[in-house]
């Protein structure tokens, strides 16, 4: 189990710094292993948006903790893709900029991972491949609308 | 892409039947406030196993069933199916496609089946477990919880390497 | 105390269930004292979106609790102004359509209260009489852009 | 129209002094991510007397001062004054303008004061008891807050009406 572990935390930990800058656009992040053996030990995280000084994690804004939870998030998928991954709404503290890297990401990592997403931002739905309406036209009853697939175009390869 | 369709019925604001079919690439989801789109997300989590209501945003288990509407009565029971595409075996099953399903009626009672043949819910679990949509996944991120990730104590932190190791 | 405590009440739920049919263009909310007398007794909420069931507060979705929440706040300071307001990010869950509501009844509201409000959201921005920038053109050190003081049609009167 | 103006140097992101001049009617503050439009609400809720560094998304009291950047160095005080119009008799004070001061030194010494005349940190919780700004305050909403309201407990939420009462 140890041997395992330590594995895969190297893994991860290599990849969330490589995401983190990606999201960024600069910065660093690293995880490190708390006191103790690697069985019962903890994970202490820093982040350092580009420009800033290394800070305790809970001085992040709200937009630069989002987005550091974003980038743990694809640097363990990159390590062990699951089968399928929902996402409720995860950008919805980002600014326009932020968004866009963030559905750029998204849309680069849903050749690996597929994805179901709900959002209401615009970067995010721009980004879709299907996209997939939910209403309410009787009150208190959900129906699906017609999908719309949506021609994209190859800007995948670009991103 | 491993999750072709979604069936639900009868779980939450369903009250019609609904078949979600999914295609590869980037889904997204979209619609006003209170339509039923986190509901989705309940439902294919349920069907995974998920055994806290707390989870569901329920206080007992039997808030997922379609509680009716002005126009509505209730319902007896809530059914949810996820369709999963099994060609590249990521499951230790011997079928080209899986299909799960979970249901819960009123009185209680909860059935579970896998292609259509009754199991337990141990089955179930065991078939998710260490692919990252097992108990502690972190491939289903519910609304305002993407925080969680880190703002656990660091020796929470561990589950999620442990998961994917 | 006790009397004072029950007519703030009183008030404050008379407030909560008219802000409430505002906001969501229906339905009905209120409060309720549990059990014990007035001096210890806890507030019991129930909201019901227009066309729902009355339901736990729990099985609300993200965006109809924000919004009742915001009339929760708004019947509050109906019964009470305070000399001023500052609110963060509070409409972020609420779609196009709720948005636009809430930043209306905030601009209404405006003449009794100063509010100070963060928004990454269109809806709420349109209706700001002064609108402040926030950069970080030099990395970690905040600085203040010129204020734009918009000429906001006379639209406050119309809303 | 009741705060005039905010001035604040030192507090958290502010390496630079900033004054921050308000105007009645509705003020909305944008930026980008990180820029520091939540540490403008931390300084006026510092101001009016928060003693808890948690709801200034600090561990220690010291964490509000500005620790520096890549090309500054860290600097030893936190400042921030609230100017407050008070020809509404809105405070029980005698004068038409009231300014409110807060600052703290890295050797963990506070000072408060009130038209620059030093005062203890109770004198300005005093000032904005029962105003909706004092403790407990439903009118300072701070990011991803504002559940809250409803989440807490029955009994927690008996302040609220306590507050405005
Ligand atoms: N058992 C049930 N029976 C009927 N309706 C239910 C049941 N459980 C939940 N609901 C309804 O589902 C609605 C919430 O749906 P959901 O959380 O999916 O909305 P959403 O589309 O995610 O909205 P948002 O954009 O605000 O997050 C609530 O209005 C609630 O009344
Ligand atoms: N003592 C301090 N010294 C220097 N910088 C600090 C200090 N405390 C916090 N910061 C910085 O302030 C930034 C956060 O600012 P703030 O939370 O105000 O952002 P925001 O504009 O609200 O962003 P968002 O839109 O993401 O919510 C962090 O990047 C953090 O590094
Ligand atoms: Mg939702
Ligand atoms: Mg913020």
């Amino acid at each position: 189990m140890s041997s395992q572990f330590t594995t895969a935390f190297q893994e991860i930990n290599g990849n969330f710094s490589v995401v983190f800058q990606q999201l960024f656009g600069g910065g660093g992040a690293t995880m490190s292993l708390t006191e103790g053996d690697t069985l019962t030990c903890g994970i202490d995280i820093t982040a350092r948006p580009p420009g800033k000084k290394n800070q305790n994690l809970s001085l992040l804004s709200g937009g630069e903790r989002a987005l550091t939870a974003i980038a743990l998030l694809f640097a363990i998928l990159r390590y062990k893709p699951s089968p399928f991954c929902v996402l409720d709404e995860i950008e919805a503290s980002l600014d326009e900029a932020n968004v866009n890297r963030f559905a750029n990401y998204l849309s680069r990592t849903s050749e690996e991972v597929q994805f179901i997403v709900i959002s209401h931002r615009k970067g995010t739905m721009e980004q879709a491949d299907t996209l997939y309406g939910v209403t309410m036209d009787e009150a208190g009853v959900t129906r699906l609308l017609s999908m719309s697939l949506e021609e994209k175009p190859d800007r995948k390869r670009l991103a | 892409m491993c999750l072709k369709r979604v069936d639900i019925q009868g779980f939450k604001s369903f009250g019609d039947r609904i078949k979600l079919e999914l295609h590869s690439g980037l889904s997204v989801v979209v619609g006003p406030n209170g339509s039923g789109k986190s509901n989705i997300s309940d439902a294919i989590s349920w069907c995974l196993g998920e055994q806290r209501a707390s989870s569901l945003r329920g206080s007992r288990m039997e808030d997922v069933i379609f509680a009716g509407s002005d126009k509505r009565k209730a319902v007896g029971m809530a059914e949810v199916t996820l369709t999963l595409d099994n060609t590249a075996k990521l499951f230790s099953l011997p079928y080209g496609e899986i299909a799960v399903t979970r249901r819960l009626y009123r009185s209680g009672e909860s059935e579970y089946l896998i292609n259509k043949v009754p199991c337990r819910l141990k089955d179930i679990q065991a078939l998710f477990m260490d692919t990252g949509l097992g108990r502690g996944a972190y491939s289903l991120i519910g609304q305002g919880k993407v925080d969680e990730i880190l703002s656990s104590r660091p020796e929470e932190r561990r589950h999620i390497i442990e998961e994917a190791a």
